[in-house]
């Protein structure tokens, strides 16, 4: 059991915690943490956003929310967005050029400290933006916050759902729950024609192999890549129809 | 200075050591490294692949490879594709949808194996396709391979290009000479009509940033999934159009 004996206080400051994950980069992960977040803070929802994204950290942007955190007594309070979202993101604390060379211990330090030294304010939601593939970081979420349940975010192709796959297997090792499975960039639709640029069905296929629900495709959408682009996730602005493909 | 003194023998075993990197993952970096290497062994160059993406390997699937390397003193043998290409992958030595969950150090000596005890062939080029970011196995590389150029690959929207931004800055910091970079994924052509869904020029900006090569724009294509999809990149069959945005 990879799972170390539970030496910290178990995490309990939000109601339920999401961790976002994805066998591979790319794939669209921080784009549905954000809307996600979005659409639930939109129907009311305490929600909180922790980018454990640490090589790869997108959220600050695409949240549009920037600047140092103010710390009392060695804890994190978090920024806030207009949706009144509570983040924290590894960006808050290095700046978006700068790499991220950290050897796995001193991650470890960091993601704890994430975990267990941030004054969120009573959350229905956390959702924890992991970093794509089955590294460190995942594997401290996971034995920090035995609670958490997995979202798989996917795109159709094969390759696609054999990373995310492993994800998966990952979620048995170390006892997570996966909740289901979302598929990401399922087609691109122009006049009326969807072009399935990606495959068609790699989502659906992993949901049923994994056994879990599958939460539907979102397409392929300019207006998704520059709402991020711009720190307003469509669930913000969105048409209604881009909204309810978040709040399946 | 991140890298230790030359314990190991230099690494001569090619003319050219081509690391291609990514910022993010998704963006198609195996899939340019693959189109690479056939595109160069098509016109007769002696080429090898090391796939290093430990935790998204998919260079196997991509050249159409697979099966259990020859080891000859403990030394690996590399596979061979239909055009000559030898390969190299952690691929070959775990199942795809068995999650790599190693911790930096067993990685590090899994890395240093792939560079130190294959029985490469005298190759002209050999392309090393790591894991995106910046993390345990790209400083490991850079420390083994001084000599190694790195290739950005990145597609067109800016999170994706402040990514890049942070490889180019790491290869700074490990002093390995930034080649170029390649933008792919740059529209999408239906009906003689350009959708930039990813945006636009963010390779051509970065390049610019960096002071270096803009090796040109690679479009999304379907028949580039397919090809990587059966283990057929459309180098290797691909329209001379295609080819052509290979062999530049
Ligand atoms: N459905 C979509 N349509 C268009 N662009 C998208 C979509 N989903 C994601 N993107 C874009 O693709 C890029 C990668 O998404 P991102 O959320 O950063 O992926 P990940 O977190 O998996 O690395 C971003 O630039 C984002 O704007
Ligand atoms: N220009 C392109 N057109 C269409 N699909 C592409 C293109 N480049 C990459 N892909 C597809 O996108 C996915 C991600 O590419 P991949 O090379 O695995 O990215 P990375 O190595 O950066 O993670 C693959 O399924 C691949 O087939």
């Amino acid at each position: 059991d990879p799972r170390p004996a539970q030496a910290t206080p178990p995490v309990t400051y939000a109601k339920r915690f999401i961790a976002v994950s994805s066998g591979k980069g790319g794939v669209g992960k921080s784009t549905v943490t954000t809307n996600l977040a979005v659409a639930m803070a939109k129907i009311g929802r305490k929600v909180g956003v922790l980018d454990a994204d640490v090589y790869g950290f997108s959220i600050p942007r695409m949240l549009g929310v920037s600047g140092q955190p103010t710390m009392i007594d060695d804890n994190i309070v978090p920024l806030r967005t207009g949706d009144n979202i509570q983040v924290v993101s590894i960006g808050f604390f290095i700046k978006e050029d700068e790499p991220v060379v950290w050897r796995g211990p001193l991650l470890h330090k960091a993601i704890n400290q994430f975990i267990h030294d941030v004054m969120w304010d009573d959350l229905d939601y956390l959702f924890l933006d992991l970093p794509p593939g089955t590294g460190d970081v995942s594997l401290t979420i996971a034995q920090a916050i035995p609670a958490a349940e997995m979202l798989v975010v996917t795109t159709p192709q094969t390759t696609a759902t054999n990373v995310a796959g492993r994800v998966a297997k990952m979620a048995e090792k170390t006892n997570l729950k996966v909740l289901g499975v979302i598929e990401n960039m399922s087609y691109f639709e122009a006049n009326g024609v969807r072009e399935y640029i990606f495959g068609k069905d790699g989502g659906k296929k992993l949901a049923d192999k994994l056994g879990v629900t599958f939460y539907g495709e979102i397409p392929l959408m300019t207006s998704m890549r520059e709402g991020a682009d711009i720190g307003q996730p469509v669930a913000t602005d969105g048409t209604p129809e881009q909204v309810e493909l978040f709040e399946k």
